[in-house]
Order: C-alpha cells, then sequence, then structure tokens
C-alpha cells in the first residue's frame, strides 16, 4: 500500500512552535511541546501512556492502546509501525526504529508498553 | 520550505469524557 506518513516527520522539516520559533523536527525537545501548548488557548498536553501494542489486520500497521491523561480513560489507534509518537524525556519513538529511519531519516527509539506519549486534547471539553 | 505548525505533530487523543 501507499503508506507514506506526513511529510512534517520526515528529519529536516521545519516546524513552529506556539512563540513563532522555527525548529527541525528532529530537534524538537519535550519543552518546546509543552511551552507551546501553554500559549494555546483551545489545546492542552496530555500524558497517554502505551498499555497495549497488538499487531493489526492491515499490512505493516500496529493497533496502540493508549491510557490517556488523569482520567486513564482508553484510546486505541491504528498506525504504521513506522509512526513516531514523542515521549516524555526521550523523544521520537516508533514501533519499528529502522523503518522511521529508513523511511524519514528522523531518528527513532522503540516505542514500548509504559512509554508516555505526549498527546492533545481540548483545554474545555464542555 | 513549508513550515508545519508543533500540533501537526502530536496526536490528538481525544477522550470522551462524562464527568
Amino acid at each position: 500500500p501507499s503508506s507514506a506518513l506526513p511529510s512534517y516527520f520526515m528529519k529536516g522539516s521545519i516546524i513552529q512552535l506556539a512563540d513563532g520559533e522555527l525548529k527541525r523536527v528532529e530537534d524538537l525537545r519535550t519543552e518546546d511541546f509543552l511551552q507551546s501548548a501553554e500559549v494555546s488557548k483551545e489545546l492542552k498536553i496530555d500524558s497517554s501512556t502505551v498499555e497495549r501494542i497488538d499487531s493489526s489486520r492491515t499490512p505493516d500497521a500496529v493497533i496502540i492502546q493508549f491510557s490517556v491523561g488523569e482520567h486513564k480513560v482508553q484510546v486505541c489507534v491504528e498506525v504504521l509501525v513506522e509512526y513516531p509518537f514523542f515521549v516524555f524525556g526521550q523523544g521520537w519513538s516508533s514501533c519499528c526504529p529502522d523503518r522511521t529511519t529508513q523511511l524519514l531519516a528522523l531518528s527513532c527509539a522503540k516505542l514500548s508498553v509504559g512509554d508516555v506519549c505526549i498527546s492533545l486534547t481540548l483545554k474545555s471539553l464542555r | 520550505v513549508p513550515v508545519f505548525p508543533w500540533h501537526s505533530l502530536v496526536p490528538f487523543l481525544a477522550p470522551t469524557q462524562s464527568d
């Protein structure tokens, strides 16, 4: 299948933080996300802990179960094995780091159960 | 050169809360 990831994950992509600062995707740090979310009126950062990683019926995909936020709401997402998530204090991580590096040139750690990923939710769900 | 907003890179995992 044509399994192209969004081009902003490609090494060298220019990312604009909420304060206007430009950084390359591979240079982003946990603080960049936290500070950008602080500025945002609508978005907030939530911690999403990887609870399970299962294989999918879709080739080259996995189903990742997260426990999201303080209420530990269970959320499942199906993504390609090379899809990178940003792990708190660790950086980009995917289920198949070799493939991520091969396809995107983005250095990745191995995403594992127990890792806490940065995710977004709305500040007010009312 | 395209510039992408920071939040593009973060998955939006929105739980449906009932409280």
